[in-house]
């Protein structure tokens, strides 16, 4: 079973904006 | 077929072929006769028994039937047609005359030989140079009074503790003949590493030489030569010079400096550069005027001079393609046995190592391609949310995954897990 590749626009950056990739 | 390499192109020792290096070059004196015109005199042996004969010349710059210039020292010597160099005449002490020769480049020379027009010197002195004539040191001597001219002994020893010392002799000193006498110094001759050349760094130190310098300092002393310069015999001209006062000078029709342009074993001929410099040709990675260092990029081992056994040719450094620069560390060099100590500067591709033989951080090897290859490294490309950390194993490319993370760049979430909201923990077990 092949699970999907994590989906960036589900995370919430509120606390972890230093985290946030530039594209997303 | 190139000298420096045998057919299967394997490197082997080449030299350039044993020339007289004074042919043709410039000789620097510090006396010419001829100007103002002048007369000597000189006497000759007939042979046959019979009595020798005072003959006397006029020696004139300008016309050149009567020159005596000092390009006679180095022109073709033909027995047909002698040519002499001639110093003026010297009537009083010191007698001194020096002859200078600059070959313009690094010999290594077997033998320094005179051939006079004159009676031989009663003492003169050889000295060499080996930085283009900064500084001199005696080569050899020749006096019927070593001690006394030169402070020498006669004919001293020479054991392996002293070759590279300046011997004197009294040998070649005799008056007669009273022309076409020789004098010939030959630089290996007696020497005890001489059979062992190849092994004697002293002895190629003591062949090697830029510049050659002749001092004659003391001609003959008047002596009864039959006929004679006390008088008595013929005299094309008695009103000139009176036949009681010896003229004392030198005159030498052949000046010679035997040996090889020295290139270490590296090149089998110089060539003259554009400035007219004589350079080495050289070949087995080697450069520099006597082939004297490696060429760039060629420094996995130290140079060396080639020998009978072994070319001993500079060897590339191994950088995989790439690097363009490397170094020599001599440390490397003996923990390896003596067998490679470059080491590469600047890997490029993303590559890192001595040899730019694995990949640089966060970056890993694609194995479908050869190390030589510019895309042989791969960027890890670890996932920025899936991953504990950019760098991956640099053989299979996988990232550090946080926990519940899947993938070779973490970019899934485990059987088992799910994706959460928050980046710290991007996948969290399903309840």
């Amino acid at each position: 079973e092949v699970m999907p590749t994590l989906d960036m626009a589900l995370f919430d950056w509120t606390d972890y904006e230093d985290m946030k990739p530039v594209d997303v | 077929a190139d000298p420096c390499y045998d057919d299967t192109g394997a490197a082997r020792r080449c030299i350039p072929e044993f020339i007289n290096a004074a042919f043709g070059k410039e000789v620097t004196v510090s006396s010419v006769c001829g100007q103002p015109p002048s007369r000597s005199c000189s006497v000759v042996e007939r042979g046959d028994d019979r009595p020798s004969v005072r003959t006397c010349q006029i020696c004139d710059a300008a016309d050149p039937r009567r020159a005596h210039p000092v390009s006679y020292l180095t022109d073709l010597n033909s027995a047909h047609n002698l040519t002499c160099w001639q110093s003026e005449n010297l009537n009083t002490s010191p007698y001194n005359v020096t002859l200078t020769l600059s070959l313009g480049k690094k010999f290594e020379i077997t033998y320094v030989s005179l051939q006079f027009c004159s009676p031989r010197p009663e003492s003169l002195a050889i000295y060499k140079s080996m930085d283009y004539g900064k500084t001199w040191m005696p080569y050899q001597f020749y006096s019927s009074q070593c001690r006394r001219m030169y402070n020498r002994p006669n004919k001293a020893t020479i054991t392996k503790q002293n070759e590279q010392e300046a011997l004197c002799t009294d040998g070649h000193t005799d008056l007669y003949p009273l022309s076409g006498g020789l004098i010939a110094f030959s630089t290996l001759d007696g020497r005890p590493s001489g059979k062992d050349y190849d092994n004697s760094p002293v002895l190629q130190d003591w062949v090697t030489v830029t510049d050659i310098r002749v001092v004659f300092n003391r001609p003959q002393p008047p002596r009864d030569v039959g006929a004679g310069s006390n008088g008595g015999g013929r005299d094309d001209d008695p009103m000139a010079v009176p036949s009681t006062l010896p003229s004392y000078f030198y005159a030498v029709g052949d000046f010679q400096v035997g040996g090889r342009c020295k290139c270490n074993g590296h090149a089998s001929r110089c060539l003259k550069e554009k400035e007219g410099r004589l350079v080495c040709d050289c070949k087995h990675n080697t450069e520099g005027p006597e082939c004297d260092r490696c060429k760039p990029f060629h420094y996995d081992r130290p140079w060396q001079r080639a020998n009978a056994r072994e070319a001993n040719e500079c060897l590339p450094c191994n950088c995989n393609l790439h690097a363009r620069r490397c170094r020599f560390n001599m440390e490397l060099y003996k923990l390896s046995g003596r067998k490679s100590g470059g080491v590469c500067m600047n890997c490029r591709h993303n590559t890192a190592g001595r040899h730019c033989h694995y990949c640089k951080e966060g970056f890993y090897r694609d194995m479908a391609r050869p190390i030589t290859h510019r895309r042989a490294c791969k960027a890890c490309d670890c996932h920025p949310v899936g991953a504990a950390g950019k760098t991956c194993n640099q053989t299979t490319g996988q990232c550090p995954c946080k926990d519940g993370v899947t993938g070779i760049t973490c970019n899934r979430c485990a059987k088992g897990y799910q994706q959460s909201r928050s980046p710290v923990a991007p996948c969290i077990k399903i309840p």
